[in-house]
């Protein structure tokens, strides 16, 4: 099965 | 003080319109070289970015740098409000409460004026790196959005294959399955037409993503005859629709991964 990946796995806050 | 003018309003509709079913509250940086948004849907799967050149407006002026958050819907209820082809400018004091858009007509005989009420947003913000795309997908904005809507028929979930022979588009639910491949064109000329699609590749690159927000991103098509698709591998994917020779709207997907 897939899984949805968050913007916040690739990039980082400030 | 901030005083932006844009010659057509339909210039601003679109990109309201492009965004606002993303996310519903949004910061606009006003600085000395233009506007800049940042902003991710509520489940942080969905960045997007906008981004308009001081040198697209008509009249362009911001004292010092400015942070407008603005409710996206009010936001596109006011521009309702104007002719395609009026003229709009948005207006805001230092430390103002609401930010004021008016509409003149082409005519110069019909103006309004509305006020909307600014917000302070405490969003998350992300820096984005600069990265090497594996492949870059160029192909017709309408072309895109018609394959987004024939996919969502079938499935919730689309996989993109970049390879050099061109992308294919893939999906599959309950009632079966399907693709769709647009191939390479070498050169997009007037010969091959407006619809022909390039892909520009290292490696062969292949990413599963959510149909949803892809049909959120097909919102930009108006604003832009071409999109270009840019993926890596373990990274979100890129879509971007050039604003005419003012800026672009960026969109970062995050990728469905195989557990």
């Amino acid at each position: 099965a897939r899984t949805q990946t968050s913007i916040f796995s690739f990039f980082s806050t400030p | 003080m901030i005083e932006a003018v844009l010659p057509q309003a339909s210039l601003l509709k679109k990109i309201i319109e492009a965004i606002k079913e993303l996310v519903s509250e949004a910061n606009f940086d006003f600085s000395e070289t233009g506007i800049r948004l940042q902003a991710m849907d509520k489940s942080h799967i969905a960045l997007s970015f906008l981004h308009l050149r001081n040198d697209g407006f008509s009249e362009y002026r911001c004292d010092r740098s400015q942070t407008l958050g603005i409710n996206l819907e009010s936001f596109s209820k006011v521009l309702k409000c104007a002719a395609n082809d009026d003229q709009v400018q948005i207006k805001a004091t230092d430390k103002a409460e609401s930010l004021s858009i008016s509409f003149e007509s082409t005519a110069k005989d019909r103006v309004s004026e509305f006020n909307v009420k600014l917000m302070d947003i405490d969003i998350d913000s992300v820096d984005v790196p600069d990265m090497d795309y594996q492949a870059t997908v160029n192909m017709s904005s309408q072309e895109f959005a018609r394959i987004v809507r024939d996919m969502m028929t079938i499935g919730e979930a689309i996989t993109i294959d970049a390879t050099k022979q061109g992308v294919k588009f893939s999906t599959s639910g309950d009632a079966g399955e399907g693709n769709i491949l647009l191939r390479h064109r070498k050169t997009i000329d007037e010969e091959d037409g407006p619809s022909s699609t390039s892909v520009e590749i290292n490696e062969p690159v292949s990413h599963s993503l959510a149909l949803k927000f892809l049909a959120n991103f097909a919102k930009a098509a108006p604003l832009a005859d071409r999109v270009s698709i840019n993926l890596i591998e373990d990274a979100p994917v890129m879509f971007e629709f050039k604003i005419s020779d003012m800026g672009h709207i960026r969109f970062y997907l995050a990728p469905q991964i195989e557990e």
